[in-house]
């Protein structure tokens, strides 16, 4: 088990 | 010129002690349909967002748009000085350098005044598109908080699988594990308490329990809590309010 991705790599930034 | 007034100060408080823990410095940003706030956490695992609805207010009216940058743990002291049962009204110019927080006690005719100061917060704005999801559940939030704090006792990770008909949390650590299954049911006399499942795919994710027990605090604002999955994208897991949401996504853990 990895730790998590970034979250903003899931949204496009605005 | 911002003045949005609560009927109960207990609904901001509640909205603020629901992510004061995981996020600290935040842009609440007052337009004329409401008020919208985000942020990430240090970690940047965790997205808090925040929509607050006009209807959700006594009195609403912001007739220039305006962001208003707030430290929760200022913010938070401040509303622990007013009665739950005041009104609360929050007060803002068009280029604020602090916001007004006015707390009225109707009955015994008091008026308590407390200003806090704002901030300049650089912090991106993320456009959260309509994810797609694999699962949607919603359930109790009391239970999923026991069943969040319970488990976290035994691993700092918890892994939710569902299948057809059945919701499983797992923790395994050290010390031992625990696992809680649970099913759909409709509950007629009480539908708040029915645990709802809607897959379109099986899900098994494994997510950091101290994020778990962060989100589980937003349970204060309502008693149901909507958790939806996916195996491609963050988890949603969302408090309704009578006008708007507080949302949380969180990025799962991933093994290669």
């Amino acid at each position: 088990i990895f730790p998590q991705k970034p979250i903003p790599t899931y949204f496009t930034q605005k | 010129m911002l003045e949005a007034k609560f009927q109960e100060a207990s609904l901001f408080k509640r909205i603020i002690d629901g992510f004061k823990d995981c996020v600290q410095l935040v842009n609440f940003q007052c337009k004329e349909d409401g008020i919208i706030a985000q942020a990430v956490d240090d970690s940047r695992v965790l997205l808090v967002s925040l929509e607050i609805g006009v209807e959700a207010f006594q009195d609403y009216r912001c007739d220039h748009p305006v962001t208003l940058g707030m430290d929760l743990s200022s913010l938070s002291k401040i509303l622990r000085c007013g009665n739950n049962t005041d009104t609360l009204t929050l007060i803002a110019d068009d280029t604020p350098d602090a916001i007004i927080l006015l707390f009225e006690d109707t009955k015994k005719d008091r008026i308590s005044e407390y200003s806090l100061k704002l901030m300049d917060i650089d912090a991106d704005f993320l456009k959260i598109e309509d994810l797609q999801y694999d699962t949607t559940l919603m359930m109790p939030s009391a239970e999923f908080s026991k069943t969040v704090r319970d488990l976290s006792q035994l691993s700092d990770s918890l892994n939710i699988l569902v299948t057809k008909e059945t919701i499983k949390f797992v923790a395994t650590g050290d010390v031992g594990s625990g696992s809680v299954i649970l099913k759909p049911f409709i509950n007629m006399e009480n539908p708040d308490e029915s645990i709802k499942l809607d897959m379109d795919q099986p899900v098994d994710l494994t997510f950091g329990s101290k994020y778990l027990q962060d989100i589980v605090k937003g349970s204060a604002l309502s008693n149901k809590i909507g958790i939806r999955l996916s195996s491609e994208a963050p988890a949603l897991f969302q408090f309704d309010l009578s006008s708007g949401f507080l949302q949380f996504f969180l990025a799962p853990k991933f093994d290669d």
